[in-house]
């Protein structure tokens, strides 16, 4: 009776254990102490992984971990892994591709980053250049892309491909849906959009009183296509494996 | 967007991202990969992180320093991966992200939400890359 028990006890402790591994959002360990240098990678991008495997493990004069990432990352880069890393990807509502990169060093604590870099192609070795040659952490924008080819980087070039630029005229075809805008008019279509000083939690019926009030008669004809005020899924972010930070 | 860590063999850590963002974002806007904290932190003294996803939610909340402070606590990769993932879907229940954390030992987890998220991961006692994949 006593092992009965038990064994019961053993079987419930199994199955319940299980629910909390699957309900904790998915929380997995793994071993592997104590076995450097180690190289991780998010995603299955083991081109990446290996080239960066191949700086940090070199016999004799290895890389350090940092120019292992950047080794690493910039493959990735040059690979385009996902089309979410490195030119030719993820346009923007202009159809252009601009990039963002980080390197931390975790001995020195130093950062280099750029964010939104426009026409510069190598993205972390850029950020690598904030981190050797300044004392700032965040370059952004044109002037990060001034600062990378002043520093020697190859540029400025085209950072579009065919396959973005045609996704990209595809998205417009589709009205500009989905998109990150709220609180605007016109939801439903592309651009050029324009606030609507609605306090948040409003509904539909007072956006409609509000544009009446502020735009007069001339958003009346508007009203008939409903997609005017109704973005496809306000709330339904397109965020995938091939779309996401 | 790749988010990569590296421990050499004299224990020093180093991590990086790159990333061209989300699809269609407003022109200007920028992601999680380069905030500091956010796709990615390192320290010497406890470890590294990693994240990828929905950068416009992520980087409110810093979750790679969260995991690094969370293991200089003493947690575990897997709780600290696990925490930080939840502290964000406590806000954002519809988020998509996903961590993984490498404490000074070399031991790994990673954490997920609204998504199934694979790290790739590469140490002595392996012949090649392995990947390994976490279920939300």
């Amino acid at each position: 009776r006593r092992s009965y028990a038990r064994l019961l006890l053993g079987l419930l402790l199994l199955r319940f254990g299980g629910c909390l591994e699957a309900a904790d959002h998915g929380g997995r360990a793994e071993e592997g102490g104590g076995v450097f240098p180690v190289v991780v990678s998010t995603w299955p991008f083991r081109e990446a992984v290996r080239a960066a495997w191949e700086v940090v493990s070199a016999s004799g004069a290895a890389g350090s971990a940092v120019d292992a990432v950047v080794a690493g990352c910039s493959a990735c880069e040059v690979l385009r892994c996902d089309g979410t890393v490195g030119p030719g990807g993820s346009p923007d509502e202009n159809g252009e591709t601009t990039l963002d990169a980080l390197i931390m060093d975790g001995t020195t604590m130093e950062i280099g980053a750029v964010a939104a870099m426009r026409y510069i192609k190598d993205g972390i070795k850029a950020a690598k250049l904030v981190m050797d040659h300044t004392e700032h952490t965040l370059l952004v924008g044109e002037k990060a892309t001034s600062f990378a080819i002043s520093m020697g980087l190859a540029g400025p070039a085209d950072l579009s491909s065919p396959e973005s630029i045609e996704k990209w005229t595809i998205w417009r075809q589709n009205h500009c849906q989905p998109n990150f805008w709220k609180n605007v008019v016109p939801a439903g279509n592309c651009g050029p959009y324009h606030p609507i000083d609605v306090p948040s939690g409003e509904s539909k019926a007072s956006v409609k009183h509000v544009l009446k009030r502020t735009q007069g008669e001339i958003c009346q004809g508007l009203f008939e296509h409903d997609n005017f005020l109704e973005p496809v899924n306000p709330h339904l972010k397109s965020i995938n494996r091939h779309n996401h930070d | 967007t790749i988010s990569m860590a590296v421990i050499d063999k004299m224990g020093h850590v180093s991590v990086g991202t790159s990333t061209n963002g989300a699809t269609f974002k407003v022109p200007g806007r920028v992601g999680d990969a380069p905030i500091p904290g956010s796709s990615a932190y390192a320290d010497d003294e406890v470890g590294a992180c990693g994240a990828t996803g929905d950068g416009d939610i992520m980087m409110r909340f810093l979750p790679c320093y969260q995991v690094i402070e969370s293991m200089r606590q003493g947690m575990e990769p897997r709780n600290a991966a696990m925490d930080a993932i939840l502290r964000i879907a406590r806000k954002y229940p519809d988020f998509v992200g996903a961590v993984f954390a490498i404490n000074k030992k070399g031991v790994h987890a990673g954490a997920c939400h609204g998504w199934t998220f694979q790290y790739s991961l590469r140490n002595s006692s392996m012949q090649d890359v392995e990947v390994i994949t976490v279920a939300p």
